[in-house]
């Protein structure tokens, strides 16, 4: 099954 | 102070609904260019991020930063005590322990006011970067819906696919698979069937279902959608609102099989 990934990984926190 | 007045409630009725099943507390960050909204879910899988622009009110007064933590279910209640056709009032001091709504019925002499508590949500921020999306597609919003619903009842992913042949929703679950291929097309009868793709190059990622069956939710809200990808990086579901105005959904991609 494919994993979901986290939104941070892709973007960071400001 | 915070005075806003909408003409139709029916528009911050829709959108409430629309993200209230994703995001439960939410900060609507008011100042003079107008009230936005950022809100991940509690899996951080997806965001929301919502813009009505100062012009899409009228008046619109806004003389600092307010941010209103508002819990969307109690926002949920209050709303379903507006028509769709009542003008709508949000009211608020600088430093705010309550909202004000406020729904004057157009056509009688109804006037209804409603407090909602604020709540500080101290809420974590993503800085989302301008992107060049490898492929945007233009499509109707309710054929959108009704893709994600049809591949929903046979898997719980669906890859999208994107070439110059045009796009492919396609799933694979235990009873079988499904795919539906959309090409560019042009209706000038009804642009609003129109499908356009636009490609730099070809990309292919796979979303969760249940995610994608609740942006839809917003489907009424805009008669179509943009649907944006690039490979791994999240995909961005736009719906356009009036007056520059938008409500977007960001969806990260499934890695890994």
């Amino acid at each position: 099954t494919p994993i979901q990934n986290d939104l941070s990984e892709f973007y960071t926190m400001v | 102070m915070l005075e806003a007045r909408l003409e139709q409630a029916e528009l911050l009725k829709k959108v409430v609904d629309a993200i209230k099943d994703l995001v439960q507390d939410c900060n609507f960050d008011c100042n003079d260019s107008g009230v936005a909204l950022q809100a991940m879910d509690n899996s951080h899988v997806a965001l929301v991020s919502m813009m009505l622009k100062s012009e899409a009110f009228s008046p619109f007064r806004c003389d600092r930063n307010i941010a209103l933590g508002i819990n969307l279910s109690s926002l949920t209640k209050v709303l379903r005590c507006a028509q769709n056709n009542d003008i709508l009032t949000v009211k608020a001091e600088d430093a705010p322990d309550v909202v004000n709504l406020m729904f004057e019925s157009s056509d009688s002499d109804r006037l209804s006011e409603y407090d909602i508590k604020l709540m500080d949500i101290d809420q974590e921020h993503l800085g989302i970067p301008e992107t060049e999306y490898a492929a945007t597609v233009t499509m109707p919003s309710p054929e959108f819906q009704r893709i994600c619903r049809d591949l929903s009842a046979l898997s719980e992913s669906v890859s999208i696919e994107c070439t110059k042949e045009g796009v492919k929703f396609a799933c694979n679950g235990d009873i079988g698979s499904g795919a539906v291929t959309l090409r560019s097309h042009s209706d000038v009868e009804n642009p609003d069937q129109n499908i356009k793709i636009d490609l730099t190059e070809p990309v292919a990622l796979t979303f969760s279902l249940k995610y994608l069956s609740n942006f839809c939710k917003a489907s009424g809200l805009a008669k179509s959608v943009n649907i944006c990808l690039s490979n791994e990086v999240p995909l961005l579901v736009e719906y356009g609102l009036a007056a520059n105005s938008y409500l977007r959904f960001y969806l990260a991609p499934k890695i890994g099989d």
